[in-house]
């Protein structure tokens, strides 16, 4: 029984898809109602698909930003140990390297 | 009963389907709503041309990630360099 | 709706690819 409703409403919905498309065809430059209807459900889909594609991209990206700056600083804190050891004094930062160093915080 | 839940969502499905048709079923008719109809269709193709920017910046975020992750390999080993020196 | 979210989707993602522009060059000109 259920199978059989389940085909009987597959069959009004394809009947009057058919009557719409016949009263209104679709033409250069319009689109029927139902051509619409099904465009609509597909740019739906495709932006939740692009944005389940971005989300991880995005995150991962975080990540590896974060790595970045966690070994520059402990690259900039052995360089400076080094410095004290040897005792050779390397050319401090230039104002630019200054500056870049706080954008990165 | 997750069966007889699913059924049921299907076949609302359908039935919500064919009331919106229903509804549409009118729309060519009225000058006004067939306004409306061309609307949206202008909507829709400005849409997907917004999604077509949206595919090529996030393959651009791609190809950004790659090359962040080369620049962490390289700093990386710097620093063993450095802490060998050390 | 739609055409905001992906219009805020899609300012989101440039701003993201600017910023990680920028920290790889900073990140490049450290590393010297």
């Amino acid at each position: 029984m259920l199978q059989k409703a389940d085909s009987d409403l597959g069959y009004i919905q394809y009947r009057l898809e058919c009557e719409i498309k016949t009263n209104h065809p679709d033409s250069a430059v319009e689109k029927n109602p139902v051509t619409l209807l099904k465009e609509l459900s597909a740019i739906k889909s495709r932006y939740q698909t692009l944005y389940a594609h971005f989300k991880p991209i995005a995150s991962e990206q975080k990540e590896t930003k974060s790595r970045i700056y966690t070994t520059l600083n402990k690259t900039m804190a052995m360089i400076q140990e080094l410095q004290k050891h040897t005792d050779v004094e390397l050319s401090s930062l230039t104002e630019e390297e200054k500056t870049v160093t706080e954008q990165l915080k | 009963t997750s069966e007889l839940e699913r059924l049921c969502c299907h076949v609302n499905e359908k039935i919500g389907n064919i009331k919106k048709t229903l509804s549409l079923r009118k729309l060519g008719q009225e000058p006004t709503l067939k306004t409306v109809l061309n609307k949206i269709g202008d909507e829709i193709i400005i849409v997907n041309e917004l999604l077509n920017k949206l595919e090529l910046e996030i393959q651009y975020q791609e190809q950004t990630n790659s090359s962040l992750k080369e620049l962490c390999h390289s700093l990386e080993e710097d620093y063993k360099d450095v802490e060998h020196l050390n | 709706a739609l055409k905001d979210d992906v219009n805020i989707l899609l300012d989101k993602a440039r701003l993201e690819s600017q910023e990680s522009i920028g920290f790889i060059k900073a990140t490049k000109l450290l590393m010297k």
